[in-house]
């Protein structure tokens, strides 16, 4: 099976691949593929290899072709439905994006706790009571959740998620959280970037 | 020097181990470091011995002094002034996010065109209009940016950021971009970490 950081990379071909083919451009060599998707020609070309695919000397790759490769790999079927919780500005900036529709991910429902958000709607969706999450979680199918919560908020929030039956958990709060069995976390954190820009800027 | 998947993970790392020393946990296993990172023990025992720190049989490692040796090989030293180029939603949750000042990160400025929010201040941080980019950099010494703005306008503004003499910017914007001579740019995808998250979840 792929090797992590492999499969990390496939949601940025898969992205890559869709643009140039809005582009109308039906074949890329891996350096084309590389420059558009920030990696080495090399490793796009050692990536999709472990895919059991192979560009044509000279030509390249069929854009269509590998699109359809990638997305397999990465088990990109039907849409899979979304629910943020915590309806501040990070949440609100989430569920507006139009990158997730884009890719099958649908934002169906946000919870907060503050009556002035809950009962309003985010780009015509409805911010329901983090009370009424496993209803919420029951009634909208959803699989998939996105922790925008203050701190203090997170495990509690958390272990709602886990309760109502969410298994995979996107964090923008990474303090210390405690991941109950069988949930995947994944943390988003501005200040790690950062932290990894700055090395790359001081590097000589 | 270090691979870039293990620099990759330093960022946590250091979170990890402030976060122990906050607890009173002054020794720490390769497990223990792990667990609170998401990563698997051999990963954190063979990251750190590319810093060339081991742990010590049966006690693990020296929590300060680990620290110390990771920051030391993040290169994180004095503070670093940020610039946030879109007052949105996006925009102001990076702005007013705890984490980033934690970490020697400053918000000095956001940009933005929309005259209902020029002017106006976030979390104490004044909003000045993206005209004025090139001042705004050049006054308050800002070496990094995070891009918030709508995808029509990102290539505009990493343009200004460049001219600006801004090398590291950390985008949320993933359309295609191209990316000045000299400039560092990472992309945080909310979408693609729920594909990876997906891909997770369907594994048997
Ligand atoms: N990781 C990152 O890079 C990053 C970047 C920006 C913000 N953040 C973090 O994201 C979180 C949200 O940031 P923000 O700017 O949107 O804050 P915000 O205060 O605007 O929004 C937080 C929302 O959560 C709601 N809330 C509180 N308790 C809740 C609960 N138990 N259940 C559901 N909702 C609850 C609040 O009512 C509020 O609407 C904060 O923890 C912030 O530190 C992280
Ligand atoms: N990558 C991700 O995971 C992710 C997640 C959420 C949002 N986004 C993207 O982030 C961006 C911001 O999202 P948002 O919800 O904050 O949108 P928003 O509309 O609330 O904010 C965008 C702000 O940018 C300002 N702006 C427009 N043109 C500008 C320019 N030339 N210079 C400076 N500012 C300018 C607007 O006036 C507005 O205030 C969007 O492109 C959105 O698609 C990405």
């Amino acid at each position: 099976s792929l090797p992590p950081p492999t499969l990390e990379r496939l949601p940025v071909y898969v992205r890559v691949l869709d643009d140039l083919a809005r582009h109308g451009e039906t074949t890329a060599s891996s350096s084309r593929v590389a420059e558009l998707a920030g990696v080495a020609p090399a490793q796009v070309r050692k990536d999709l290899s472990r895919l059991g695919t192979y560009g044509t000397r000279g030509v390249g790759y069929d854009v269509a072709d590998l699109a359809a490769h990638v997305r397999r790999a990465l088990r990109l079927s039907d849409a899979h439905r979304v629910i943020v919780v915590g309806a501040g500005h990070l949440g609100q900036a989430v569920a507006r994006y139009g990158g997730l529709r884009a890719r099958g991910f649908e934002v169906v429902a946000l919870t907060d706790v503050d009556p002035a958000v809950v009962g309003r709607s985010v780009d015509g969706v409805l911010v329901r009571h983090e009370d009424d999450l496993a209803e919420v979680v029951a009634s909208t199918g959803a699989t998939l959740a996105v922790l925008a919560v203050p701190p203090g908020a997170a495990q509690g929030t958390l272990d709602a998620l886990a309760a109502a039956g969410v298994v995979s958990v996107l964090s923008f709060v990474p303090g210390r959280l405690t991941v109950p069995d069988g949930m995947a976390v994944r943390v988003v954190d501005v200040a790690a970037e950062l932290q990894i820009l700055s090395f790359y800027a001081s590097s000589p």
